[in-house]
């Protein structure tokens, strides 16, 4: 076990249990700009954490980023990137301008495994998981995809009702409380401006609406800033991405994360899909975490600073 | 731990619509228990799914049959899944 963050290897794949014990080191090594939040338990009992970034020494609910990574368990690169992004804001905070900049004004929210169940199934019995682990009635199917239980459009075309399928949409919308957990977290801070979840692979950066063909309300806005954030992506590593709507860009999704954001009034809801080499898939090799990370650093920064600059 | 031994990714391109069409009757083919990590969306855009050792064949000969171009994407999932383990097994001795 690395004896604290600045030993840990960002260069391989962790278990949860290192990525928990990696986030306590974070807290215990910055404990005045992180903090760990737990926002409920998954199906199999395990806890949900989110790490809060803040710089506020009030009780208060300042304007916020969320960013999640690995809500589809196999993505391992995500999960991985999300580590690397929790150590980068300690390091950047105080040295980068625009990032302290961000900090000095709102709060991020850091949630590094989203599916805790099915990230530890993907490390004890099947590498390939992608749903949660919930038992589904009438079926030994298991697992619902995280990514079509959200209450905007669900069940509807681009989600399936069949147990044991990959897009399997749930029993009902916020039936994985891996979704719920994020769904009454975001109603109760009430101030979420930016929200970004991220997947793996296919190099895509994605906005609302998945559902629908229907051009989001701020369509030309998330355009605009989707194509700064790509650029911004591909001038460290020369990684190209395609960015649009869901719905335009790959195909229809409904019950997705981000359509209920958008759904919710945050305006800035973008979801990435991180890099593939055209070879390896889910199966990204490790030496590519950093640089995957990096770069979907610079995309990120791009929108949090849009987000801290557009205020609304 | 699944095995997965013999699986394969094969990258499908479908040049038009009908094409898309027709991965997407594939898709629907449960007995071949695929696991499309890309699914089909655009004529242009290719297609990524993971083939059970027992499907190969099967797979194989639907998409020549139908005009659909292919290539291996991955010859051996496990091959890679080992190396995998084997990177972290290093890292953690």
């Amino acid at each position: 076990r690395a004896a604290n963050t600045d030993t840990f290897n960002y260069e391989t794949y962790h278990t949860l249990d290192e990525i928990y014990s990696f986030m306590d080191m974070l807290v215990a090594e910055n404990p005045n700009l992180v903090s760990k939040i737990q926002i409920g338990k998954t199906y199999e009992g395990r806890p949900i954490f989110v790490l809060k970034f803040s710089t506020s020494t009030k009780e208060e609910k300042r304007p916020a980023i969320w960013i999640d990574t690995g809500i589809h368990s196999r993505e391992w690169v995500t999960q991985a990137s999300g580590t690397w992004f929790a150590k980068k804001i300690t390091k950047d905070y105080k040295q980068d301008k625009t990032l302290t900049s961000i900090l000095d004004n709102m709060d991020i929210f850091l949630e590094i495994v989203t599916n805790p169940d099915g990230y530890a199934f993907t490390h004890s019995k099947n590498r390939l998981w992608r749903k949660t682990r919930s038992r589904n009635d009438g079926t030994s199917c298991v697992g619902a995809d995280p990514n079509r239980n959200w209450d905007a459009a669900f069940g509807k075309p681009g989600a399936s009702g069949n147990p044991c399928t990959e897009t399997y949409h749930g029993k009902a919308p916020n039936s994985e409380s891996e979704v719920k957990s994020i769904v009454d977290f975001v109603q109760n801070h009430k101030n979420i401006k930016a929200f970004i979840s991220i997947h793996s692979y296919s190099q895509l950066l994605l906005y609302p609406y998945g559902y629908t063909k229907d051009p989001a309300p701020d369509q030309q806005e998330l355009d605009q800033l989707a194509k700064a954030a790509v650029d911004a992506l591909s001038a460290v590593h020369g990684t190209k991405y395609k960015y649009g709507s869901i719905y335009t860009t790959i195909y229809q999704a409904s019950g997705n994360t981000v359509d209920w954001t958008y759904g919710q009034g945050i305006k800035y809801s973008y979801t990435f899909e991180l890099r593939d080499t055209g070879r390896y898939g889910f199966l990204l090799p490790a030496a590519q975490i950093v640089p995957t990370a990096e770069e979907t650093w610079a995309a990120l920064m791009t929108i949090m600073d849009h987000t801290h600059k557009h205020p609304y | 731990r699944e095995d997965f031994v013999g699986h394969q990714v094969l990258r499908i391109l479908a040049a038009d619509e009908a094409q898309v069409q027709t991965v997407k009757e594939l898709e629907e083919l449960e007995h071949l228990q695929l696991d499309f990590w890309r699914g089909p969306a655009q004529p242009g855009s290719s297609i990524d799914v993971r083939v059970p050792f027992a499907s190969v064949q099967a797979v194989k000969m639907f998409l020549e049959s139908s005009g659909l171009s292919y290539s291996i994407m991955i010859e051996d999932v496990q091959a890679l899944l080992d190396e995998e383990q084997e990177q972290m097994f290093a890292f953690q001795a």
